[in-house]
């Protein structure tokens, strides 16, 4: 564990709760690609299966429980609770285009053919692109509300501080994993537009909005 | 090798 490490998980930690207080709060789904909400279920779910075969820590289990429950509990008011507030019409990306390609990644660049290391690999591979629906669907309706934004910052954030811990256990501990740092590139290189958008209009206390 | 496949990440 260290600084970046932790910040990075503190991050991911904040956008899941953010969006499930939001929802919660607002009594509203609007602007949220349960697309998205659905893929990162499968994510936590094919990553997390080792809750059961491998302990590290009570921290990593704890986390693992949280990631798990809240992304559960989001696709639980997206998809029943707050149902009718879900804008499906602009959650349009056409998901199996990542969760095929995703598998068959797994299948073929994978430290070893196990079940639980593919499907561990297909989890990274995944959730590398896990965004992309949330971020088409901002793009289709031109706009997305403050807290959302909130969001898609502290979750594009998290991959971005897990880089500079790949960094840090490089040269401390001889870490080297490349399956998951290069998917951690990709992903972070698919928030960077977003990022520019956040950092010039957001924090300026402007609403998001596409030119 | 080994501890590659020891993923203690999140």
């Amino acid at each position: 564990m260290n600084i970046f490490r932790l910040c990075g998980d503190l991050s991911h930690l904040l956008a899941i709760l953010l969006l499930l207080v939001k929802i919660w709060k607002t009594r509203s789904c609007a602007g949220i690609s349960g697309k998205s909400q659905i893929l990162f279920a499968i994510v936590y779910t094919t990553r997390y299966l080792d809750l059961f075969t491998s302990f590290v820590s009570i921290y990593n289990s704890v986390m693992k429980i949280v990631f798990l429950s809240a992304s559960y509990g989001t696709l639980y008011l997206m998809f029943y609770k707050f149902k009718p507030t879900y804008d499906h019409n602009h959650d349009s990306f056409r998901i199996l285009y990542l969760i095929v390609p995703a598998l068959v990644l797994s299948f073929v660049i994978v430290h070893a053919y196990t079940l639980m290391e593919v499907l561990w690999t297909y989890s990274i591979y995944l959730e590398a692109v896990a965004i992309m629906p949330q971020l088409f669907m901002v793009s289709r309706t031109g706009e997305a509300e403050t807290i959302t934004s909130h969001y898609l910052f502290a979750l594009g954030s998290y991959r971005a501080l897990y880089i500079l811990n790949w960094i840090y256990r490089y040269y401390t501990e001889d870490f080297l994993d490349l399956i998951v740092i290069i998917a951690g590139i990709v992903q972070t290189i698919l928030y960077c537009d977003f990022f520019y958008l956040y950092i010039t209009k957001v924090l300026k206390g402007k609403r998001l909005s596409l030119p | 090798g080994e501890a590659i496949l020891k993923h203690d990440e999140l």
